[in-house]
């Protein structure tokens, strides 16, 4: 994290903001409600109390506006700089300006800019905050689209604000009634799937060429493979040549780690997450609606409680899905279990007489994992064609 | 996706005009430098911020990286 120079901040808890006007891209309740959770993520951290006000001057006046406003920074149309805030001060200083030419939304079920995630990163400028070069960061400078339905502020941030303010206080920062007004939609759901304990620090990053490297779960994802371990995943980039390293929180910071499975549905441009009974489907960064879902819906029966595999096989546009020693095969077309299944892995696929901890599918083969070795099969015979180290795409 | 500026000398003003508003970048006219390319210098702090590989040069990762969509306010200031 990094603040301005000479590290400007609120010499006082109580600080006042005022909404002076609004987008027509959205509701006066979204946009209030996207402002007040924005503000709602540093009060929770800080013993900052931020009071609204509906007239006279505030510490933080926030606006839109559309390319030259008044101050040195015009914006510049849609794209390039979505919005820009000023460090603590008197004056302009602390304001918050958004550019009207962007499409601001309140979700990420379709095109734009989450008014929500921008208007808490700027807000984060208007206490003091610069930019940070940690990927992931709310205080990092590019825009990222992410899920933020359940949405927590990274530690890096907080570690920036407290560095400014200080931990919280012990009553809560916010009166009560405010978080109410979350719509329904946005109130997280019975089945988040987050369900451990919130201050979950990351285990040890395991290494690329640990020569015992397993993996829980592998998918393609828009061209690239990722292969997940815990709570990080390895991205595997045709346009990259080095790999890079990341924490599932860092895209889906509402799905719990310790996938058991995963796989693409190309066509669809979707990945199928599973964990446990449940299952989840992303686009990108974006959960869809409605997730998660039983397992049980796919056909499963009741007996399987979860599964350990899965790969969709996108010439045939069947899924198999692998548990022990046996696996099923989903007809995507019919979206339906087929008929006959489940089938002993060893007899199909012979070579592979064991459990499967992680698939995917490569041009004309499927990779299944098992431990630390991986087995190239030949889609169309079956076949097993070579066993490798499971890390053999990190260039070890 | 960035729609991509169309030609070279386009891509170069687009990123001076970048490093001028994020990295502090000022053109000096009379500037004497031994520098083949003065913005080099200011590329290689831009591409050390967002941790892509540190060249100096503009190429297509970096001219990437700067037409995402991203906040107003400067990422190093003097």
């Amino acid at each position: 994290y990094s603040t301005f120079p000479r590290s400007p901040r609120w010499k006082k808890e109580d600080v006042t903001f005022r909404i002076l006007n609004y987008t027509p891209d959205m509701s006066q309740a979204e946009v209030d409600e996207a402002i007040t959770k924005a503000f709602q993520l540093w009060s929770s951290v800080t013993p900052l109390r931020f009071t609204r006000l509906y007239s006279g001057e505030a510490d933080i006046m926030i606006s839109f506006a559309s390319g030259f406003h008044g101050d040195f920074y015009s914006f510049d149309g849609p794209g390039g700089t979505l919005a820009h805030a000023y460090p603590p001060g008197n004056g302009i200083g602390g304001d918050t300006h958004f550019d009207e030419d962007e499409f601001w939304i309140k979700s990420n079920t379709h095109e734009g800019y989450n008014l929500f995630l921008v208007a808490a990163h700027e807000l984060g400028h208007s206490l003091g905050l610069g930019h940070s070069n940690v990927f992931g960061a709310l205080m990092y400078p590019i825009y990222m689209a992410r899920d933020t339905r359940n949405y927590r502020l990274p530690q890096d941030d907080i570690n920036g604000i407290q560095a400014l303010y200080g931990p919280p206080k012990e009553s809560p920062a916010f009166p009560p009634q405010e978080p109410t007004e979350m719509t329904p939609a946005e109130a997280p759901t019975e089945m988040s799937p987050r369900e451990e304990p919130t201050e979950v620090t990351p285990s040890e990053r395991p290494q690329d060429c640990d020569p015992h490297l397993t993996f829980d779960a592998i998918t393609t994802l828009r061209g690239e493979i990722l292969f997940f371990k815990g709570s990080y995943v390895w991205r595997k980039s045709p346009y990259f040549s080095e790999i890079e390293r990341d924490t599932i929180s860092t895209f889906w910071p509402s799905l719990a780690a310790g996938f058991d499975a995963a796989y693409e549905i190309d066509k669809k441009d979707r990945v199928i997450f599973f964990k446990d009974n449940k299952y989840w489907a992303v686009s990108g960064y974006n959960i869809q609606p409605g997730f998660p879902k039983p397992i049980q819906n796919l056909g499963f029966p009741r007996s399987v409680k979860k599964i350990d595999a899965a790969v969709h096989d996108q010439n045939a546009k069947k899924t198999y899905f692998f548990v022990g020693n046996k696996y099923w095969s989903f007809d995507e077309h019919t979206q339906s279990m087929e008929r006959g299944y489940p089938r002993k892995i060893a007899v199909d696929f012979p070579g592979i007489g064991h459990t499967i901890d992680a698939a995917f599918q490569k041009n004309e083969h499927f990779y299944f994992f098992h431990g630390s070795n991986q087995y190239e099969v030949d889609i169309k015979n079956k076949k097993l064609v070579r066993t490798m180290k499971s890390n053999s795409w990190f260039d070890c | 996706f960035p729609v991509a500026p169309e030609t070279e000398k386009e891509d170069m003003q687009f990123a001076q005009k970048y490093l001028e508003n994020f990295y502090d970048f000022k053109e000096e006219k009379n500037f004497r430098t031994t520098h083949l390319n003065p913005m080099a210098d200011k590329i290689r702090e831009m591409q050390s911020f967002f941790g892509l590989e540190v060249t100096g040069e503009l190429n297509r990762k970096t001219l990437d990286m700067m037409k995402q969509p991203r906040c107003g306010i400067p990422d190093v200031r003097s």
